[in-house]
């Protein structure tokens, strides 16, 4: 917060990723220079995939800790603070990446607080790179800022790149980068001046994000197989692989709420989209409002006319009528069935569904459980339904049931600009397939705990990540096999995984972050058990919830199951009152955009309105 | 219809309910110092959906400012404009803007019509268009009131009674039934209401979709917000 009377002296932002497993330090110290006490704030951003393990205080010499603890027991604190008129809860919603983690603290005058907030997360594999998002907002000149990343890769680093959105040509140079075979080190620290908007004014430059991309070395087909302290884990991403044609079924709602920029940007992305198409491809579209109408009653290939023609097509889909998204989908499985039936299509093709809709059913059947069941029936496991939520009116945890029942991921598309983008971008991470039903095998009396192993597909530029615990201590290797359907033939490959010692690996480096293996196999359970605990029988999701909640405080992670509870030193007006940080959910995320979509546009309104209370009756 | 008492200085709203038999007539505003009433009548939809669930609307507005000789009856096709004996009728597929000694009008074509009676009261009426095929629903009116700080403090109505500022205070915030709606208890007017937090929709500046105001939601067709209940804001004609 801008206050000439608190200075900030020293901002750090200190990241170690140990194969791919990110762990974020953010330290930052200020003095209050009034002559009385005052408020000041600790507020910073963190990708809404990290869980927050850590959070610190430091006054005066006394250090504040976060615990945490399960949501209900902390939720009673937290009602007890609002009842008593105090604020609680840390984390927000920050743009469609980030969440923010705000807090503050009333410190005496002429005293210091260092603010010490750790967070890890596992980073995925997206387009052939991963990237590590730091975005910093000092609002002062700090005499101390650092942003610091070390990657430690035993595969061998590929490439890394460093840029901020912030870096003018003149602190462009001061990213310094060490990049050697298996380590690369990256460092921005600029001094006061270099900070400095222009000679001497107080505004600062850094303003931003932050962002690391790089991928690794992958030499073999097996992948990397990492045993480290007793836990294991497989980084399966082989090279070279060529891509399965797929027959994908488009399933367009053009309903009258899909008007204006959100249908123009539809018919924008499918006509890209649609050029992207590969020969060997089969495709058809299906739009639907209250009616659904297809282009054409069977998948067509990926020709250049047919190509062409269905471009021409799309450019005369028009907004129009109710939303009916269970007989739409339904005609796209029936299409799918009967070209596989009639052999109008290649045997080894994957077939896919992709639905783009921006909301509620309200044609036909609407009631969303028996539209996944119907689905999920009429899909029977033989393809992949992938599902995009476009805009704030979308019912995204439907969506995102249907689509995972159904070996389908979801995605939500924002309202703004680049929702074109967004969707070709999502397109373009499914729309290569490389293996399908990929089966990752390990020696039962071996290994146990063992996250998922089995995936649908492994799409061009992911990776799949499985990771376990071994049963023995002693064990130091054993088999490891993988065998998937490929394009043409079967894919199958066997071999060895080897304990490794890091200590040879990375001689100089004595200690990482210790037990990095087995945070991130608790990591990877939790937020699989998270995404079981959504759909199937309510004993399996209370069991998956309540492993779930048992890991997450085993291992202090910030999950939708567990909060942060802070406790605030004590003031002249009694005992400190606890704060509470919480993970969003995707849920909670969506609804916390709408709230602040409506408070963003407001600042839009003439000011004779925008102060001026307004009194008006509508419908529901 | 949803009932909307934006609140900015206290970054907060209210909000209630009023569902009636179709056809109920409703005083919005009444303003005897200055002559002005507005009256609002409710529409039903083109036949019960199968949720069994009746939803009732604003289909016609009655507008009528004594003092100043002006009439309007605002339906879902036109609009009736009547000032010292002259009629002008408008369709809402019309654009226009008038502008007179007392009276301004602007018209959006299809979407609203915004009317600035002088010294007195600026609102806003909204067309709602269904899509005309709709097997339920058909096309409905909305009232924005967006300024009436010259009305007199006598000023009442379902709407009217809130012009000049309401006091209450919201404590005891407690899980709702609904995880995102937490309950809670508001002080007001001496009594202590169980209230919910949601959202109602204004349509202002999204027609279709709206856009979601957080407010305070009053059970019980705004009993213990309103004066009386609802069925006291009941009249027996449009004007």
């Amino acid at each position: 917060i801008p206050n000439a009377m608190v200075e900030v002296y020293s901002v750090t932002v200190d990241c170690t990723v140990a194969s791919r497993f990110a762990h974020t330090v953010m330290t930052s110290s200020a003095i209050n220079k009034a002559n009385a006490s005052q408020e000041i704030f600790f507020e910073v951003e963190m990708p809404k995939t990290a869980f927050i393990t850590n959070f610190s205080m430091e006054i005066e010499g006394q250090i504040y800790v976060g615990e945490v603890k399960e949501k209900e027991k902390a939720k009673k604190q937290y009602e007890k603070a609002v009842s008593s008129g105090q604020t609680a809860g840390l984390v927000k919603v920050s743009g469609r990446k980030m969440e923010k983690f705000s807090v503050s603290v009333n410190i005496a005058a002429n005293s210091n607080v260092t603010f010490v907030l750790t967070y890890q997360e596992l980073l995925q594999r997206k387009l052939g790179q991963y990237e590590i998002l730091t975005r910093v907002k000092p609002k002062q000149l700090v005499q101390n800022f650092q942003i610091e990343v070390d990657i430690y890769e035993p595969q061998g680093i590929a490439f890394v790149d460093a840029y901020g959105t912030f870096l003018s040509n003149e602190l462009l140079p001061l990213v310094e980068k060490t990049v050697t075979d298996n380590k690369a080190h990256i460092s921005f620290s600029p001094t006061l001046e270099q900070q400095r908007k222009c000679p001497g004014c107080d505004g600062t430059l850094i303003d931003g994000d932050f962002i690391v991309k790089y991928d690794v070395n992958r030499a073999t087909t097996l992948g990397d197989i990492q045993i480290v302290n007793g836990y294991f884990v497989h980084f399966f991403a082989p090279p070279d692989l060529p891509r399965v044609p797929k027959n994908v079924v488009f399933v367009i709602d053009r309903s009258g709420s899909m008007g204006g920029t959100k249908m123009q940007q539809t018919r924008e992305a499918l006509l890209e989209i649609l050029k992207d198409l590969h020969m060997e491809d089969y495709f058809a579209l299906i739009p639907f409002d209250h009616e659904i109408t297809p282009w054409k009653n069977s998948l067509m290939k990926a020709t250049e006319e047919n190509v062409a023609e269905a471009m021409k097509y799309v450019r005369r889909i028009n907004d129009n009528g109710g939303t009916n998204i269970n007989d739409a989908v339904l005609r796209a499985v029936k299409m799918l069935i009967n070209d596989r039936k009639n052999n109008n299509v290649p045997e080894r093709n994957l077939d896919m569904i992709i639905l783009l809709t921006d909301g509620m059913p309200n044609s036909g059947e609407s009631h969303l459980p028996r539209i996944q069941e119907n689905v999920r029936g009429a899909i029977d496991g033989n393809m992949s339904l992938f599902c995009l939520g476009f805009g704030n009116d979308v019912d995204y945890s439907f969506l995102d049931v249907m689509a995972k029942q159904n070996k389908g991921v979801a995605r939500r598309i924002y309202e703004a600009s680049d929702a074109t983008l967004q969707l070709q971008g999502f397109y373009e991470e499914v729309s290569s397939p490389l293996l399908s039903e990929v089966d990752l095998r390990y020696p039962d009396n071996a290994v146990e705990y063992v996250t998922t192993n089995h995936f649908r597909q492994l799409f061009n530029g992911s990776e799949i990540v499985v990771a376990g615990r071994l049963s023995d201590n002693d064990i130091n290797n054993f088999l490891v096999e993988v065998f998937a359907n490929g394009f043409e033939e079967d894919f199958q490959v066997q071999g060895q995984a080897s304990a490794m010692d890091w200590d040879v690996i990375y001689p100089d480096q004595e200690y990482i972050f210790g037990d990095f293996t087995e945070r991130m196999w608790a990591y990877l359970t939790i937020q699989q058990l998270l995404e079981k605990s959504k759909s199937g029988p309510s004993e399996e999701k209370e069991n998956n919830t309540a492993k779930a909640l048992d890991l997450s405080l085993q291992y202090s992670f910030v999950t939708p199951l567990t909060s942060m509870v802070v406790t605030k030193p004590e003031t002249e007006d009694g005992p400190g009152s606890p704060l509470i940080a919480d993970k969003l959910t995707e849920e909670q995320r969506q609804q916390a955009e709408k709230t602040s979509f409506y408070h963003r546009t407001h600042a839009h309104y003439p000011p004779v309105y925008a102060s001026a209370p307004t009194y008006f009756v509508d419908g529901d | 219809p949803h009932f909307m008492i934006e609140l900015p200085e206290r970054e907060d709203s209210l909000c209630f309910n009023i569902n009636d038999t179709p056809g109920t007539i409703f005083n919005l505003v009444r303003d005897p110092t200055s002559g002005i009433l507005v009256n609002g009548q409710t529409i039903g939809d083109k036949k019960i959906p199968p949720d069994g669930k009746i939803n009732t609307y604003f289909g016609r507005f009655g507008i009528v400012h004594q003092s100043l000789g002006v009439r309007l009856d605002v339906t879902t096709k036109d609009i009736l404009v009547s000032q010292d004996g002259k009629r002008v009728k408008m369709l809402w597929s019309d654009a226009a803007s008038l502008k007179g000694a007392n009276m301004d009008l602007l018209l959006t074509k299809d979407r609203s019509l915004t009317v600035t009676l002088r010294d007195s009261v600026k609102f806003v009426i909204l067309l709602h268009k269904v899509w005309e095929k709709h097997p339920y629903h058909q096309n409905y009116l909305g009232f924005y009131t967006l300024d009436s700080h010259l009305l007199s403090p006598s000023v009442h109505g379902l709407l009217g009674q809130f012009y000049h500022g309401i006091e209450f205070e919201v404590a005891d915030l407690r899980p709702g039934e609904v995880e995102e709606k937490p309950d809670a208890t508001m002080y007001i007017k001496g009594q202590a209401l169980n209230v919910t937090r949601g959202w109602q929709k204004d349509y202002r500046w999204d027609v279709k979709n709206g856009e979601n105001v957080p407010c305070w939601f009053v059970h019980s067709n705004g009993t213990g917000l309103i004066d009386g209940d609802a069925s006291d804001y009941v009249v027996s004609g449009l004007f």
